[in-house]
């Protein structure tokens, strides 16, 4: 099939299984900014890690050049925290220290929307 | 990604919205999917922020990601917000942050503060349109009163148009990833069937359900997809569910 791509205006898709329903969770503003996100991120921790494996690994593949790009990040990202504003960086440092991952990495993940509008 | 507000024949508004992420990365051959909007989606939860035990607003993220890309703060306002390509994007912001200009504000850190701080429609609109941000960006803005839906278009640097509901066609307001006064690419058309499928459905059936459809119609619905949220903004009811594009799906 080649574009335009024309629809198919469904009608039957509600409600969708059970299965693919979103789970909720609590964030609990009174926290601190640092443990908000602890029960989340120590449960997702390994999926996080792994789309940042796999961005970088999507990076490496343009080359070299591109390679020192994630370098980058996981050398000097960490510092770029201390220009973000509160809580948000407080929050930052938490999803890092309870996800095990390195700040720079955590950095990344939440200026996505930036880079990938490019 | 599409989001759209739509208001039923009693006026009661409705914002749903498809989170469309990925595109050109890392197309998996054997299952044909691309490789990050797979890995994203079990990262996709509901949050319910709250302030001494009460909800101030409820979103959809991606765990990890502390800024709001769609939200409800319950007898207030909705929100949602597209991808807007351009050449002036969010890689210059970076670089101008590290150069020290910090006069912008990061688009996830924005929406957060609008919908932890704003108190109307009204002022979440201001808000979104008069702060200087790092990336370009379309805010998709509902409020709790009849005619109450925007489409904001953003630069990095102001607001390029304000989009009204009743100027879309009085019922509902729909945005992909392109201005609304253009035409998109025709590779990536998803706005004119998203139309037709509204058309289809017409304001009689505007509910979770029909709007729920409408998204769920290739290729409104497609490979890109990692979630389909609906929000209700009287009742602060916010539903979402992973994507499930089941072959033939289109790829984006």
């Amino acid at each position: 099939q080649v574009p335009p791509f024309k629809e198919e205006c469904v009608k039957d898709a509600y409600p969708p299984p059970a299965s693919l329903l979103v789970k909720e969770y609590i964030i609990n503003l009174d926290l601190a900014p640092e443990e908000r996100w602890a029960e989340l991120v120590k449960e997702k921790a390994e999926l996080i890690k792994n789309i940042l494996a796999k961005f970088k690994e999507f990076v490496r593949d343009w080359g070299q050049e591109a390679a020192k790009l994630i370098e980058l990040v996981d050398e000097k990202f960490g510092k770029f925290d201390d220009t973000l504003p509160e809580p948000f960086r407080g929050e930052l440092l938490g999803i890092a220290k309870y996800s095990n991952l390195n700040l720079g990495e955590v950095v990344l993940y939440n200026i996505f929307y930036e880079i990938f509008t490019v | 990604c599409t989001s759209i507000v739509a208001e039923d024949p009693s006026g009661n508004l409705y914002h749903a919205r498809n989170l469309d992420f990925g595109l050109f990365i890392g197309w998996d051959i054997r299952n044909e999917t691309w490789e990050i909007t797979e890995a994203l989606k079990p990262l996709i939860v509901n949050l319910n922020f709250q302030r001494s035990g009460q909800t101030v607003f409820k979103s959809v993220n991606y765990a990890g990601y502390v800024g709001i890309l769609t939200a409800v703060k319950p007898k207030t306002f909705t929100l949602s917000m597209d991808e807007r390509f351009n050449k002036d994007g969010g890689f210059i912001g970076i670089i101008e942050w590290l150069l020290g200009i910090r006069t912008g504000s990061w688009m996830g850190f924005l929406t957060r503060n609008v919908m932890e701080n704003s108190t109307s429609y009204s002022d979440a609109r201001d808000v979104l349109s008069n702060t200087e941000m790092l990336a370009p960006a379309y805010f998709i803005l509902g409020g709790t009163k009849s005619g109450e839906g925007c489409v904001i278009t953003r630069d990095r640097e102001k607001t390029i148009d304000i989009w009204e509901m009743k100027s879309a066609g009085g019922w509902y307001i729909l945005e992909t990833n392109y201005d609304h006064w253009t035409k998109p690419l025709f590779l990536d058309d998803r706005r004119t069937p998203a139309n037709n499928c509204m058309r289809n459905m017409t304001q009689t059936n505007v509910s979770v359900k029909g709007i729920f459809n409408v998204l769920s119609s290739k290729p409104v619905l497609n490979k890109l997809t990692t979630y389909t949220a609906v929000m209700e903004v009287s009742t602060g009811h916010l539903e979402t569910y992973l994507a499930n594009c089941t072959d033939p799906c289109f790829p984006w």
